[in-house]
Parts: C-alpha cells; structure tokens; sequence
C-alpha cells in the first residue's frame, strides 16, 4: 500500500507527537 | 537504459534522535527502535492468524537493511517488539537493495519523514512565542505558538496562520501577505523566530563536530516564557 500520512495517523501517533513538544514553561 | 535506482525515488532514511515509536498499519508495523533503527514487520493474516512474515532492519542512517523471515518462513505471530533475527538474515547496503523492496524502504522512509516533521530539534522562547524548528531538514517544518493563542505553521509549501478564534489564513510562499496588518505582523515574527533558530541550529551543529567523542545537542530548549 501507499503510505498515507493523514490516514497513519490515528489517536495514538497523535499522543505520540503531543508528548514530544516541550511543555510551556510559565 | 539506464538502470534504474532506489535513489532516484527516496533518499536514505534517518531516524537519529528520534523517540522510540511502533506502529500498526492494515498490513505492516513500522517501528522506530530504541536503537534508532526502523524496523518495518510485514504482516499477513489478520486477528488471530496474524503473523510476522517478514522483517526488515534499517539502520539510523538508512544506509544498511537487514532483512529476514522469521520462524524459517513460518512467520511469527504479532508481539510488541519485533522478532528476533535468525542465523540466515539477508544484508543489504542502500545501494543495492533488491528493487522488491524499493516500495517497502519508502514506506518507512515516509513515516519516518512524518516524525521528523513533528520532533523539535531546537525550541526557542521569543518575548512573544514558543518557536519549534523540527527535524526534517532540509527546510524543516516550523511550528510558532504564540502566547496569546494565535498559532503558525510553516513547512517549504505555505505558512498557515491560525487566530486565537481558532479561523486559519493558507498563505503559499515565504513572503506571501496576509489579509490584515496584524496577521502580517504575526508572520514577520515567525519568520524572525525561524531565523533565529536556523542560526542556532548551524551553530551547534559545528560545535558539535568539534567534538572529539560524538555526542548530540539536539534537541534543545533555549530560553523561557516570560
């Protein structure tokens, strides 16, 4: 199959990136 | 006729300082290792009769692929790691792998690209926003969360402005305007926030290969909100 980046990512991948972006720092 | 090559369809893959991730697919799993290798399970079957059938291997810099069937062919059924290599794996440089697998390194070489897109090498804190520079490069994506909510992505195709109200402005090109004053103004800081993190990224990278032993800088948090 083709690789479908929008279609790859799902709730997990998503989690994935999210806890890879520093947090805001106050 | 020329010979046709890998090359002309993907360059070689690379995974450095890119988090461990696995992920399932209709019919593969792609992973990236704690090794920060890519480990692509070819799946056949489904639910209970799903088994690995074949594995490849690529290394951090995609310039190695080792390939084996586990189980001598038999496959093995899904686990949460990828199984491991038998006496017989097939080694191959990125040179001159088999054109069969062509379509299966690209593959990987497109999710790994993904995660690039969204792991930031260098996050800067400007007086007005958290500014992401990632790892795709060349021309890496830029993330600039402002602190008043608005937010801008740029990649090498558009800039895209999002309001604090959540509405988005498509701006195509580097210096494309916006439809107001104010987003410009939004745009222009973005644009100096990602120069500011191209120049740092040079920077660390030559004190980097100063180095006698090799060791990353990256990824880097310079400053803090004020």
């Amino acid at each position: 199959d083709e690789f479908d980046a929008e279609a790859f990512r799902d709730d997990r991948l998503e989690a994935y990136f999210k806890q890879l972006v520093p947090p805001g720092m106050k | 006729n020329q010979m046709r090559t890998l090359q002309e369809f993907v360059s070689p893959l690379r995974a450095h300082r890119l988090k461990p991730i696995r992920q399932k697919t209709k019919n593969a799993v792609v992973s990236i290792l704690d090794s920060e290798e890519v480990c692509m399970e070819l799946l056949k079957g489904s639910g209970a009769q799903e088994r690995v059938k074949e594995v490849l291997r690529i290394s951090s810099d995609g310039s190695m692929v080792h390939i084996y069937c586990p189980n001598e062919g038999r496959g093995f059924p899904l686990d949460d790691r990828p199984p491991s290599p038998p006496d017989d794996v097939f080694v191959y440089s990125f040179d001159n792998l088999p054109e069969k697998y062509w379509k299966k390194y690209q593959y990987a070489s497109k999710f790994v690209h993904l995660v690039r897109s969204k792991t930031p090498k260098i996050t800067l804190y400007t007086k007005y926003a958290k500014c992401m520079l990632m790892e795709n490069s060349p021309q890496a994506d830029v993330e600039v969360c402002f602190y008043d909510g608005a937010k801008i992505n740029k990649t090498s195709e558009f800039i895209r402005f999002i309001e604090k109200s959540g509405k988005s402005h498509t701006l195509k090109g580097e210096m494309a305007n916006g439809p107001s004053e104010e987003v410009n103004s939004y745009v222009e800081h973005a644009h100096e926030a990602h120069q500011t993190c191209l120049d740092l990224e040079s920077i660390i990278a030559v004190q980097e290969e100063r180095m006698e032993k090799r060791m990353s800088f990256f990824p880097i948090i310079i400053g803090r909100r004020p």
